[in-house]
């Protein structure tokens, strides 16, 4: 088992490896992936060593080998069937973004409670009444959704998730969920990122 | 100075305590809030020991104050001069997002391409005309700048945030903004959320 700290860092690894892998490299040093995560070569050397990857002496690691054994230590090497419930603004900007694709996200249904977005498509993707739910979702054998709902009606739609048996919620409302563990989530908060982001600068040797 | 990795847990503190807060709770156990993310007891007292908040024994730490100790050790209790650049459906759900505001993050301006949305306003934000970012920009004394434009404009508007003395940008655009080390940047891939997403699915005993 892989500690979940550890996790995060092989994530961020391979959205760094497949920006070099759109790029052309073939071949990557730890130094070369360190510099631009802020991450020391040791710790890198380490966490790879976690499953296995060990680079040649001199020559690095070969990038797409890497990729594809970080998506199967991660668990994104398979088809991960999702659905996305609410199509506001960054609902919308989900469903356009390629990267979820690429990490092996398939967004098969939206589910919306505004009538005149219901039974149109989006980019192909069928927009479903949210009182469907429990009829549409086990036809698709969804296993992950993403909240993208105001803080109003989430915790009552992760309960319904959690009934039809989905294994993950991705929420962005910033209200706890309070499931029990039969569901796995992950809660967003980019003001976390820009809390990275102050304290970067905060500590870089500029200020 | 608090290492990296630290700085991304004491966020992530942070936000949970700010959830409490908002709920009206006084005190909590370091158990409690390593519970809702997943971290030892013994990782949260030693790193909330790093700036000198220990808790009570028995009674816990004092919520309210645990959140000021951990703004100021990220740099988030003063305010900073945000801008957002591309008003599109991403940077629409980043205005509107409440969690900015209360992390200290202040929009003053957004800056956009697109001839219909200049000159108007946004939840009585301006919106000023991209080419007047170096007219602008000085006039609000900006620190801090949100990307949130497609993949092609984004390293040339980031050349032009660094020459104007930005001192950091949270880039949206999957693509490296390669500026050298005189900004901090912050890339976020939402996939990386899902990815942890995967992980704590494949890892949870119920798979
Ligand atoms: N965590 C973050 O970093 C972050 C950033 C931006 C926005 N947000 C949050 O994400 C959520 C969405 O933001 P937004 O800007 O897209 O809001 P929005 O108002 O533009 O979109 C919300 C959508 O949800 C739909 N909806 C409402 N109730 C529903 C229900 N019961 N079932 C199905 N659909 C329903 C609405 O019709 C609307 O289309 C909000 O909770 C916001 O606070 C979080
Ligand atoms: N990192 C992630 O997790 C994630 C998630 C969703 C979207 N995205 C990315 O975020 C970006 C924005 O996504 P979106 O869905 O809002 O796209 P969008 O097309 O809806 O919005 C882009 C906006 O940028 C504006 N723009 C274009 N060129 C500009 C320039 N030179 N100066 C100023 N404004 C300019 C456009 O007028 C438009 O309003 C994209 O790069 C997308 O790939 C990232």
């Amino acid at each position: 088992d892989i500690p979940a700290a550890t996790a995060s860092r092989l994530g961020l690894y391979l959205r760094e490896l497949q920006h070099f892998l759109r790029g052309g490299t073939e071949t990557i040093k730890s130094n070369a992936l360190g510099r631009r995560l802020g991450l020391s070569d040791s710790q890198i050397r380490r966490d790879l060593a976690l499953f296995g990857e060990f680079g040649k002496r001199g020559v690095g690691y070969n990038v797409s080998g890497l990729v594809q054994a970080l998506r199967r230590a991660l668990g994104t090497d398979g088809n991960w069937n999702t659905i996305l419930i609410g199509l506001g603004n960054l609902g919308t900007a989900l469903v356009r973004y390629r990267g979820f694709r690429e990490q092996g996200f398939r967004l098969q249904a939206i589910f919306e409670s505004d009538a005149t977005k219901i039974g149109t498509e989006l980019d192909g993707i069928p927009i479903y009444g949210i009182d469907d739910l429990e009829q549409i979702v086990p036809r698709l054998n969804a296993q992950m959704a993403i909240l993208a709902v105001p803080v109003g009606p989430a915790p009552a739609l992760a309960r319904r998730l959690a009934d039809l048996g989905i294994a993950g919620i991705l929420n962005f409302a910033p209200v706890s969920l309070a499931l029990h563990d039969e569901v796995s989530t992950v809660d967003v908060d980019l003001a976390v990122e820009l809390q990275r982001l102050a304290f970067a600068v905060v500590n870089s040797d500029r200020s």
